[in-house]
């Protein structure tokens, strides 16, 4: 964004989710986004067949997070033959759970008057990262000593070349909250909080050292298996 | 703003995963 505009939230480009030879000339690309608190699938739909597509619908399979559509696919009108629509589809975090590998895989069924068709796609945690994700300070220091050293998984973000101020603006755009900041020999240490939308907290330590284009993230929480997921968001986040 | 022994906290938590 420009002069005094936040740059919000980082969005993945759009991949192919559903090849049109596997859904009978439907071709379905997409991403996840978090815009203003809520989640959204964003899509678009292309008709490769000779014939007009109509009647659609989406389902999802239970999920690791709930992940469930707010609302009816909004296609209204026929999709023609060689034409593309944007539909954006608001998500939210109540539906059925049931723990997917990997735990952030969502399997997605598509009907239209065709047939149903059916995809897997991945979506970056970072879009359960809550707007209410600012631990206080004292729980965020009581919870760090808390969780044990088993649970904390160290990670290198490589080629980031941003300063922890950057680095600061980028991740709180992506509701990444920076607690508190120490600058120790000569690298800095920020520490970070974020909460999923199912209540689960993360609790970060970013070292960034001048001239050292490889951060070091350590992440503790309670549920560790989440931790790969938040480092993958990191690197996105970070070097977007 | 007050000092609550905090900002001590996070500089020892800080120091300590530098030199452990």
């Amino acid at each position: 964004g420009g002069v005094g505009i936040p740059a919000g939230a980082y969005v993945i480009p759009k991949s192919v989710w559903l090849p049109a030879m596997k859904a009978k000339g439907l071709e379905i690309s997409g991403t996840f986004a978090r815009r203003m608190g809520t989640i959204q699938m964003e899509l678009s739909l292309t008709n490769k067949a000779m014939q007009v597509m109509t009647d659609f619908a989406i389902q999802f399979n239970r999920n690791s997070f709930g992940l469930s559509p707010a609302a009816a696919l909004q296609v209204h009108t026929p999709l023609s033959p060689n034409q593309t629509i944007e539909v954006t589809l608001p998500l939210s975090t109540v539906g059925p759970v049931m723990k997917m590998d990997p735990l952030n895989n969502l399997q997605v069924a598509v009907k239209n008057n065709i047939d149903v068709f059916y995809f897997s796609c991945l979506y970056p945690i970072n879009i359960l990262f809550a707007e209410d994700g600012k631990m206080d300070r004292q729980v965020f220091l009581a919870t760090w000593k808390d969780i044990p050293n088993d649970n904390e998984a160290q990670f290198q973000v490589k080629d980031c070349h941003l300063n922890s101020e950057a680095a600061t603006n980028k991740l709180q755009s992506n509701n990444v909250f920076t607690i508190a900041k120490r600058n120790v020999e000569g690298q800095d240490m920020l520490y970070q909080s974020m909460k999923l939308t199912n209540g689960i907290w993360v609790l970060a330590e970013l070292r960034i050292q001048p001239g050292n284009p490889s951060c070091t993230l350590s992440l503790k929480c309670r549920a560790p298996e989440v931790s790969q997921f938040v480092f993958q968001s990191y690197e996105a986040m970070l070097k977007n | 703003e007050l000092d609550d022994g905090l900002d001590e906290a996070f500089s020892r938590l800080a120091e300590s995963r530098t030199n452990p």
